[in-house]
């Protein structure tokens, strides 16, 4: 999902 | 991960380093805005909460806790160990301006109304503006020393290569994240003016000074 694609960014 | 993204992470983690050492090294912390630093150390703190919460990778909890350490490092340089060179007089942007407001905002334009989520969308917002205070003391004292400009320019450059990772993976994976998306691109913009001084004064190599 895309809130856990955004959380692999720093 | 693409190259950008990888570049704009050793780009963010080089001018961490760079800036630690300069301090380390002359033993003294003048010429740099404490303000900024703490409300990077804020950001970076709001912002990997998920460490307790989340595993992604081994690269990602490396990242985040050497971003964490090395950014309270610096804090705690600045504010005890270099105390005597800190230049407060010249650091004189009022960081609740943007703290406040910023934290307003991010109650009010978030993707979930957790607090997890909102202290993430609150990081990503105050690092957008976090480093006017130090850009506000260069302008008001009108000189950078050269090490602290390789600073800024890799600091600079990781947000913009960021941006270019996010253009990829929206082609590439279908994916974006606005609120990241129009954070970073505020975040770069406000670097356009010192990027111009950079290149044409810095990598010329003269020293920053803008006129009186």
């Amino acid at each position: 999902s895309e809130q856990n694609t955004k959380k692999d960014e720093l | 991960m693409n190259v950008f993204r990888l570049t704009g992470d050793l780009s963010h983690l080089v001018a961490i380093i760079l800036l630690l050492l300069k301090i380390w090294k002359t033993r003294s912390c003048a010429g740099i805005s404490g303000k900024s630093q703490v409300m990077f150390a804020l950001v970076f703190t709001t912002r990997y909460l998920d460490l307790f919460t989340n595993f992604i990778s081994p690269y990602n909890s490396v990242m985040k806790v050497i971003y964490l350490g090395c950014s309270y490092a610096t804090v705690y340089m600045i504010y005890m160990k270099f105390k005597a060179s800190y230049d407060g007089n010249h650091d004189t942007f009022r960081a609740e301006f943007l703290i406040i407001p910023v934290g307003g905002l991010a109650f009010l334009v978030n993707h979930e109304f957790t607090p997890l989520e909102i202290l993430w969308t609150f990081s990503i917002y105050l690092e957008s503006v976090a480093i006017l205070p130090q850009l506000f003391m260069i302008t008001k004292t009108g000189e950078a020393e050269t090490i602290t400009t390789h600073y800024l320019f890799a600091l600079g450059l990781y947000r913009a290569l960021y941006l270019i990772n996010w253009i990829w993976r929206y082609y590439f994976e279908g994916f974006f994240d606005l609120i990241a998306i129009v954070a970073g691109c505020v975040q770069t913009i406000l670097y356009c003016d010192f990027f111009y001084l950079y290149i044409t004064k810095v990598l010329h190599g003269k020293k920053l000074s803008l006129p009186a």
